[in-house]
């Protein structure tokens, strides 16, 4: 979940 | 998705779209760093490699994909089509400087040690570096055009807004992202001599020397 959350930010 | 974050990316899509225009319209790139323009790219094209391996959502796609682009363009036209313009003599910055420290941190304090997740860390590395080069010309020659300021300015916003975006995230998702929270301090640190000049001098006369 936390991987994700970071590939969302530019 | 909060405030800080749309305007965060709003500001830094504007820097990138200024620096465009500025070279299209004067059909020049004097004053600009060729070495920080291309350590931009390599800093898109290395995070952005998730395009391929997940789908986050259309906004993150698109925006990645313009970012891409327009960092490409950028070095095209600053490497070939305004070539002539480009003060090659004052864009000395060794970026061999910036480039071996960030390649063996991003080995050293990553979040797990796989290819694309290495590559992601050093892009964020790199990229709290990569205005180094510019900055360096600026102080070499001793002036920067005013949409060359501009730029500045709206990068460094850019990094200001997101800050404020991980301290949101923070209090609101309890999320907390270690490594891009320490170089974005970083990073931000750097814009804040530029900050102080934008503030006290480019607004009235027009220019930063």
């Amino acid at each position: 979940k936390d991987q994700e959350a970071r590939h969302d930010e530019l | 998705m909060n405030l800080f974050r749309i305007l965060g990316d709003v500001s830094h899509l504007l820097a990138m779209i200024l620096l465009l225009g500025k070279i299209w319209r004067s059909k020049s790139c004097r004053g600009i760093s060729g070495k920080s323009q291309a350590l931009f790219a390599l800093v898109f094209t290395t995070r952005y490699l998730d395009l391929f391996t997940n789908f986050i959502s259309l906004y993150n796609t698109v925006m990645k994909v313009i970012f891409l682009l327009c960092s490409y363009v950028t070095v095209y036209m600053i490497y070939w089509k305004f070539w002539k313009s480009f003060d090659s003599e004052n864009d000395t910055f060794r970026l061999e400087f910036l480039l071996v420290p960030v390649t063996g941190l991003s080995f050293l304090e990553n979040y797990s040690f796989t290819p694309l997740e290495i590559l992601w860390t050093f892009s964020i590395y790199l990229e709290s570096v990569a205005i180094l080069p510019q900055l360096f010309m600026i102080s070499k020659t001793g002036e920067a055009e005013t949409i060359t300021t501009h730029y500045l300015f709206f990068l460094g916003l850019y990094r200001a807004l997101y800050l404020a975006n991980w301290i949101w995230r923070y209090h609101t998702e309890n999320f907390y992202d270690q490594i891009a929270v320490v170089s974005g301090v970083v990073q931000t640190i750097f814009y804040c001599d530029f900050f102080y000049l934008y503030v006290t001098k480019g607004r009235c006369q027009g220019r930063v020397e």
